[in-house]
């Protein structure tokens, strides 16, 4: 089983 | 006040065509800079940049810094009215609520104006950090567009891997199995058929096909695609746009629980 990402858990609000 | 006239208008309805099915409505912001975009797709797993440089338009002028947001499916049913060989100028005054796409024929005997509506987008900016990459992929944007409709018919996700062997392309679905290596292969008559592989070390990773054949949009943009990999960061494609700057597709990975 694999689990999507968020890019949000990579990249912060400027 | 903001005019923007784009001689090879064809790069916009391109733009457009690229980025319409990943992302609902977007912020086009204008800048000294040029004209750029940044924008998520509805479920925040991938993200699109564009830059079109200011340099790149025979006419930019933006007085000062404007966000302008637009439906993308509406902006290019507009930009569908313009011709391939057609110089598009966008315009848009001051406080306006509204952005004219004006469209003129290459000898100027027909001259069109659409005008959309502009809307307000609640849209996060977000910070994208320099990145030392693993792995550097060049390679023909029509061979990776292949790769990823050929797997995609296979499986839902692929895992990329790049080792001193090569890029290797791998699925597997309820029909079975397949596997895609190219190899660095720079003995070609032209530069863009070129396979270039820069690893700093080897990196594999599994995204959403989905994703991926929906970034091969953009194929007509670019002869060849960038693919960067790092192992703890989001995958980037990224279409180089000739003379102008570029669209960058960011896909975050998935992972084993």
């Amino acid at each position: 089983n694999s689990r999507q990402k968020s890019i949000l858990s990579f990249f912060q609000k400027s | 006040m903001l005019e923007l006239r784009l001689v090879q208008g064809s790069l916009l309805k391109k733009v457009l065509e690229a980025i319409k099915d990943l992302v609902n409505d977007a912020n086009f912001d204008c800048s000294a800079t040029g004209f750029s975009l940044q924008a998520m797709d509805s479920s925040h797993v991938a993200l699109v940049a564009l830059l079109l440089r200011s340099e790149g338009f025979e006419h930019y002028r933006c007085d000062r810094n404007l966000s302008m947001g637009m439906n993308l499916n509406n902006m290019s049913k507009m930009l569908k009215c313009a011709g391939n060989d057609d110089i598009i100028t966008i315009k848009a005054d001051d406080g306006s609520d509204t952005v004219t796409f004006m469209f003129e024929s290459p000898n100027q005997d027909k001259i069109a104006d659409f005008e959309m509506k502009l809307m307000d987008i609640d849209s996060e900016h977000l910070g994208i950090p320099e990145a030392e990459y693993q792995a550097i992929v060049r390679m023909p944007s029509s061979e990776f567009a292949r790769i990823c409709k050929d797997l995609s018919s296979i499986g839902d996700t692929v895992v990329i891997s790049v080792t001193k062997e090569g890029v290797k392309f791998s699925t597997r679905g309820d029909i079975g199995t397949a596997n895609v290596v190219c190899r660095q292969n720079t003995t070609v008559d032209k530069p863009e058929e070129a396979t270039v592989i820069e690893m700093q070390e080897p990196v594999s990773l599994t995204f959403a096909l989905r994703y991926m054949n929906s970034f091969t949009k953009a194929t007509p943009l670019s002869g060849t695609v960038t693919i960067s990999l790092s192992s703890d960061l989001p995958i980037v494609v990224e279409y180089k746009i000739a003379e102008m700057g570029y669209i960058r597709f960011y896909l975050a990975p998935k992972i084993e629980d």
